[in-house]
């Protein structure tokens, strides 16, 4: 398990979901 | 203490910095591929400490010649990347399905450096940033041989990562790091643009 601090978290979804983006629009 | 230091700190919520974080890299001229906010704070015995505040991944420009320098890393090192990604998915989305093709996509090398980041911090004038926030003063690295020689671990990582410029602005409750895989001079229009958009 990785355990990450939750103030981290809200930047680390932000950048999973920009990253969904940015592979379904190439 | 330096003069921007001793300024009262005004914290700023994370959506207020990913809103600046963006309209930074959204509006200058350069290709950056990060920005990050590394916010300062004290630890248990009073040292300064500068960790992640929040950062925006922008990605590079050319996306086809990212991808293949993330093709270079080898079978194994790509594997790792992808499962502690789906690791991490799993934590944020609470699922354990891995159905995502984001997921399963080659982890980047700069989107790996980036990552890693929000695990660091800085005491005491430590790493680029640590550096940048002690003195008050503007760090520009720019070129693979200037960040492989740096005596800085950030700067040699990030050259490992396919960065070729780094650059770190102190404000008074923090540090504005910018990377970029292109060579990018120094600029003072860079500066004054950060420190109006922060402070």
């Amino acid at each position: 398990a990785v355990a990450v601090p939750q103030a981290r978290k809200a930047s680390l979804a932000r950048f999973l979901e920009k990253r969904k983006e940015r592979v379904s629009n190439t | 203490p330096p003069p921007q230091q001793s300024q009262p700190s005004v914290p700023l919520n994370q959506d207020s910095l990913q809103q600046r974080l963006q309209a930074l890299l959204e509006g200058v001229r350069n290709c950056w591929t990060y920005a990050i906010f590394w916010q300062s704070s004290y630890d248990y015995a009073g040292a300064a400490v500068l960790g992640w505040g929040d950062g925006y991944y922008k990605g590079e420009e050319d996306k086809e010649k990212a991808k293949s320098k993330a093709s270079l890393s080898t079978i194994a090192e790509q594997q790792h990347r992808k499962k502690v990604l789906r690791e991490l998915n799993s934590l944020i989305s609470g699922s354990t399905a891995t159905t995502d093709d984001a997921v399963d996509e080659e982890v980047t090398d700069t989107e790996w450096f980036f990552l890693v980041s929000m695990t660091q911090s800085f005491v005491n004038g430590n790493g680029l940033p640590g550096q940048a926030f002690f003195n008050s003063c503007p760090v520009w690295v720019t070129g693979t041989d200037r960040l492989a020689n740096s005596t800085c671990e950030r700067a040699k990582q990030g050259r490992v990562f396919g960065l070729q410029t780094i650059v770190c602005i102190p404000l008074a409750n923090g540090v504005v790091e910018l990377g970029s895989s292109e060579f990018i001079i120094q600029s003072s229009d860079l500066v004054n643009k950060v420190r109006a958009l922060f402070n």
